[in-house]
């Protein structure tokens, strides 16, 4: 429901004045989601993957993770479309850890780093905010998920 | 030692913050498209420590329409956490701004506080312009923020934002190939539960609903032999045996969090 906490909170005069936001009044409600660009969405690619195989050739660093309890996009979504990257291991498979408690399990590719987060629905650091923190700390770090 | 704009876009207090914060942020307009009038909002959280020091972060929800600040600032990643009154904020103590200074952004015009003076803009919106929008976004705010020029750069974010971000770092990346020495200093990003082909997810999202128990072996027998999600357009057939899958055999849930109860 926090979404709801948003639509009271961005509302409120006083919040957009400190926020020098809406200084043309905007004709709409602040909301969290447009419907009409949702509705009227032009272009969308099929595939991402060309994009991917670009941007790792460049040498960026990739991280993909899944929290392991959505349903919209889930994880089994994210590694069949991964799968067609094919993209050879550097580390195989195995568990990651937050404190003594397995926060999901990862794989190292070539150019490329897939986590899941145990528990976690679709807004991973909502539902498992130390174990994104974590995620994010590694990936800043350019290091692999804790083994331990 | 902060520039006038620099000044005009610093937040001196939210309401309803707590009480002692340890980072400076900043939020404005930034406008990406004179003839149309497209403006987009950020709002920069500067890390806890040393902000100076650390790498720069933005974040971009999912959608498409939805990459508000309702989302990564608010529920997610942000400093604050808003409290179900809608008149207090709190702490969040995992945010991301320990390790980052972190910008979130509305995008594209037309979510959030970000707007257009062209309506039909909100009917023709779409991946390509969403993602030129926010390059010249990041531009003219380094020159807003100059501090961050050079400095190393992450993208983020999640959902259909697994089409903004690598889109975003493509088109930085072709930016940056004229440039001898690029302001932008894109070193990598990191997307979570991301959309990405459309067929793969398509299937692959099938297969969780049942891997989990959530729909009968019926039902996925008929959706694997009646759908073709390679096809640009779903046939009827099939629209109506994932509806059922949806109405009648997944229930009242969270689709979102799939042990969590539903908001009433």
């Amino acid at each position: 429901c926090t979404e709801n906490y948003a639509e009271k909170y961005f509302n409120r005069p006083e919040v957009q004045k400190a926020m020098h936001a809406n200084v043309t009044g905007i004709p709409y409600k602040w909301t969290a989601c447009s419907d009409v660009l949702i509705r009227n969405w032009k272009d969308s690619e099929d595939s991402m993957l060309p994009t991917y195989k670009e941007l790792i050739a460049a040498g960026l660093r990739i991280w993909l993770f899944s929290g392991d309890t959505d349903s919209i996009v889930p994880v089994t979504a994210t590694r069949f479309s991964l799968s067609h990257l094919n993209l050879p291991v550097k580390t195989k498979w195995y568990p990651w850890y937050s404190g003594t408690q397995v926060g999901g399990w990862t794989e190292v590719y070539k150019g490329l780093t897939f986590a899941t987060v145990r528990g976690a629905g679709h807004e991973v650091p909502l539902f498992r905010p130390k174990e994104a923190f974590i995620l994010f700390k590694s990936f800043l770090a350019g290091k692999e998920l804790p083994k331990s | 030692g902060l520039t006038k704009q620099q000044k005009l876009d610093r937040i001196s207090a939210l309401p309803g913050q707590p009480r002692e914060l340890t980072f400076s942020h900043f939020s404005g307009y930034v406008t990406v498209n004179e003839e149309h009038g497209r403006a987009l909002f950020y709002w920069l959280t500067e890390a806890a420590t040393s902000a100076q020091n650390k790498p720069l972060l933005l974040w971009l929800n999912g959608g498409p329409g939805c990459s508000s600040v309702a989302y990564g600032a608010s529920e997610e990643i942000g400093p604050f956490r808003i409290n179900k009154t809608g008149l207090s904020l709190y702490p969040n103590k995992h945010s991301w701004n320990r390790e980052a200074n972190i910008i979130f952004l509305e995008s594209p015009a037309g979510v959030g506080f970000s707007y257009t003076n062209t309506s039909s803009n909100l009917k023709d919106s779409g991946d390509k312009r969403t993602a030129q929008d926010a390059l010249i976004f990041l531009i003219r705010w380094m020159s807003r923020f100059p501090q961050y020029k050079f400095r190393d750069f992450y993208i983020a974010g999640e959902s259909y934002a697994g089409h903004y971000v690598p889109q975003l770092a493509k088109r930085i990346h072709d930016h940056n190939k004229a440039s001898s020495r690029p302001v932008i200093n894109l070193k990598g990003f990191i997307v979570g539960n991301a959309v990405t082909d459309f067929n793969y997810d398509s299937i692959g999202t099938i297969m969780f609903w049942w891997s989990h128990a959530m729909i009968s072996d019926s039902t996925y027998h008929k959706i694997i032999k009646t759908c073709n999600f390679s096809d640009e357009n779903t046939s009827t057939k099939c629209n109506e045996v994932v509806n059922y899958a949806s109405n009648h055999e997944l229930g009242d849930i969270d689709q979102y969090s799939i042990y969590t109860r539903t908001c009433m």
